[in-house]
């Protein structure tokens, strides 16, 4: 049965809004240190998005981040690592950007990161 | 566990709710939304000497509750389709905004969208940033960051309710039979 032509406009439009939104960062797996990737200043907003970025890693002070895999973002990605119970390699292996893409709270994880975090008594 | 800077939480024993009657979702009933909540929000009261109470007028409410999509006017937008599913402030701002972008679920029923999202999972999260707790690093606690789509996480744990129960003190009323089976809960630590 043919859908009638509004609604599938209207479907179309959503899934578009998806994928500008939350970028698929699997095509980043495995960038090495030093490397210039197209993407990398996206996984660098979406760091500074939750506190693990600061502006000025970006290299030129701006939130336009650079596509440079620089010291700062392997820091960076040793802190959500670490802080997201990954093993901490500071290297963009499958399973750190598997999580950076799934779906999270919109709070940022900074209160991890200044007041460090308590452990849990096992 | 964690806390935000500062370790704010409400110095109050019981909290009043109310959800926001133009910020809200047209294809779940406010029953549906609501009987989320209740179930939410007596997860917490189980363990913490709080109480929650709804309210219909929204605006003298300690917690506010709405569903929004895009620039909402609190500095974080939301981003569509998964991404970012909700934020809630830190005690005494009291505000819980989900992005009624997302495809929520109140059933567990998942299999109508593969970007469906369990509505009580986050809500039950969101309430833990209400009274004052911040991401875990334990991925089984309903405090860790990160839920994938599809899939349900509701059951506190024994992180999310040291964290609390350090912010709070013990319900009076605590049952270990309330909490978790599950090999990380508080009753069988």
């Amino acid at each position: 049965r043919n859908l009638p032509e509004e609604s599938i406009t209207k479907a179309t439009q959503i899934i578009h809004v998806s994928n500008a939104t939350w970028h698929d960062f699997s095509r980043l797996v495995d960038v090495q240190l030093g490397s210039h990737v197209s993407g990398v200043s996206e996984l660098k907003r979406y760091l500074h998005r939750f506190g693990y970025v600061k502006e000025d890693d970006g290299g030129d002070g701006a939130k336009n981040f650079s596509d440079v895999f620089d010291g700062p973002l392997e820091y960076a990605i040793s802190l959500y690592q670490q802080n997201l119970g990954l093993p901490i390699t500071g290297k963009l292996d499958t399973s750190t950007v598997t999580l950076m893409s799934s779906p999270r709270c919109g709070v940022t994880d900074t209160h991890m990161i200044d007041n460090g975090f308590h452990t849990t008594a096992h | 566990y964690t806390y935000f800077d500062g370790k704010p939480k409400w110095n109050r024993d019981t909290l009043t709710y109310a959800f926001s009657k133009t910020h809200k979702l047209e294809y779940l009933t406010s029953d549906d939304v609501k009987t989320v909540f209740r179930r939410a929000f007596d997860q917490w009261a189980s363990v913490i000497p709080v109480s929650f109470e709804e309210v219909d007028d929204y605006t003298v409410a300690d917690l506010k509750i709405g569903f929004f999509a895009g620039d909402h006017g609190d500095g974080q937008p939301f981003d569509g389709v998964l991404g970012t599913l909700a934020h809630a402030f830190a005690p005494k701002n009291g505000r819980l905004h989900l992005d009624a972008a997302e495809t929520w679920v109140v059933d567990g029923d998942f299999k109508e969208s593969d970007v469906a999202v369990d509505l009580e999972s986050v809500v039950t999260h969101e309430i833990g940033h209400l009274l004052g707790l911040g991401h875990s690093s334990q991925e089984s606690a309903v405090m860790y960051p990160s839920l994938r789509p599809r899939t349900k996480k509701v059951d506190l744990t024994v992180d999310d309710v040291a964290g609390v129960l350090k912010l709070y003190g013990a319900n009076p009323n605590l049952r270990f039979d309330s909490l978790t089976e599950s090999e990380d809960s508080l009753k069988n630590g």
